[in-house]
């Protein structure tokens, strides 16, 4: 089973077209395994990309240079899959 | 849970679960709810739809599907809580009830059950379907770029490793094919509403181009009318417009082809969240977001029942 230990999802708030295609040429680097939960089309839309632990620092130091705006939307996706799972224990449990 | 009305609305569940859930219902209500297989996903899983009548063949059916894509939970959810609804409501709810007295509707709830299975054994995160794609080593086909409108249009990828890769060729997809062939042989639907998350949108035709589809006045004004209603509810903020124009290009999707096929009212829904959990929305979440959608979908039945073409 695939678990996502330190995985955080980044809401990323873009200014300009260009920032759109910067993070396009991220999304074809395909070792960073990123995965585009809202993907780059419009400026005015958000950007929500979900980065295994691995490519955290890579992906930080990218949007970092290019001065692209995020914030983090999910701390840790593997918290919240666990919280997910209790939940359902216990629904089944209480049946 | 013995009955439909044992069952937990407030969690999520597995596929098996949502089986039973649908046996039951038909069990419970065999005058008014009847399943129908319309056919095996690629890993040979029955694709199961709900049909709930009232009377002759071959009226005008709505079309309502969740399920997808298997990430998406709070589709399904919502989906199971729709049905219990509808039995619920018919002979009670006067607006409900005058579109069952003349119109069908069919509802999949889980359209992509390789998918949803695995995201309950191996990999919450999973999207495509399960096919294994030749000279690949990735899996799977995004059900949503497979459909015949636009299909491999920029809006989609000739990647299988892409979270929107078309697939092989159109309807490769058995999930998809089986909703298509089930279409044309009922020939009589109306409406068609394919239910996503997430991002709180209501999206109509098209989504392969920015072109105009010949009903856009209509079909925007009724996005307002339905966006109004569930926002009326808990204050849930909806965007709406033409795909392309309002989320992305996208090519081959299903509310494109749904319109192409003469289905005028063909809309996509992206239900909850805004930006705090994603696709990993909490339980507690599932009735209300049905709840809501639920007025939604009403508003664009009740148009159909009395605007029919």
């Amino acid at each position: 089973k695939e678990t996502f230990e330190g995985h955080q999802v980044l809401r990323i708030t873009l200014k300009d077209e260009l920032e759109i295609s910067l993070l396009k040429e991220l999304s074809e680097q395909e070792d960073l395994q990123l995965d585009f939960w809202r993907q780059p089309f419009y400026v005015e839309l958000p950007v929500d990309v979900r980065v295994p632990f691995h490519s955290l620092q890579a992906v930080r130091a990218f949007l970092g240079y290019h001065e692209i705006h995020y914030e983090i939307m999910i701390q840790d996706v593997q918290d919240l899959l666990n919280e997910e799972q209790r939940e359902m224990m216990r629904s089944r449990i209480f049946q | 849970p013995r009955t439909t009305d044992d069952y937990d609305y407030t969690n999520y569940h597995t596929l098996s679960e949502i089986n039973s859930f649908m046996d039951m219902l038909v069990q419970e209500n065999p005058s008014l709810v009847s399943k129908i297989v319309i056919g095996k996903s690629y890993e040979g899983r029955d694709l199961n739809v709900l049909k709930f009548s009232t009377g002759d063949t071959k009226r005008p059916g709505i079309w309502i599907d969740t399920g997808i894509h298997a990430r998406e939970w709070i589709t399904p959810a919502s989906g199971t809580w729709f049905a219990k609804k509808i039995v619920t409501d018919y002979g009670r709810d006067p607006v409900l009830t005058a579109i069952l007295d003349k119109i069908d509707i069919f509802l999949e709830l889980v359209t992509n059950p390789d998918g949803y299975e695995y995201t309950h054994t191996s990999n919450r995160m999973w999207r495509k379907t399960r096919r294994i794609n030749s000279g690949s080593s990735c899996i799977g086909v995004d059900p949503n770029r497979n459909w015949g409108t636009g299909y491999g249009g920029a809006g989609s990828s000739s990647n299988p490793c892409s979270e929107t890769y078309r697939g092989p060729s159109v309807y490769s997809e058995p999930e998809v094919k089986a909703i298509v062939d089930f279409t044309k042989s009922h020939g009589n639907l109306k409406a068609f509403l394919t239910i996503h998350s997430y991002s709180q949108m209501l999206l109509y035709p098209y989504g392969d181009t920015g072109a105009l589809c010949v009903d856009d006045a209509e079909l925007d004004e009724l996005a307002l009318k339905a966006t109004t209603a569930l926002e009326s509810l808990y204050g849930t903020k909806y965007t709406y417009g033409s795909t392309f124009k309002t989320i992305y290009q996208a090519s081959g999707v299903t509310t494109d082809w749904a319109y192409d096929e003469g289905i005028k009212y063909s809309y996509t829904f992206e239900l909850r969240d805004n930006g705090r959990y994603g696709f990993i929305l909490p339980a507690n979440q599932i009735i209300p977001t049905a709840q809501e959608t639920w007025l939604a979908l009403m508003v664009i039945m009740e148009h159909t029942k009395n605007n029919l073409y």
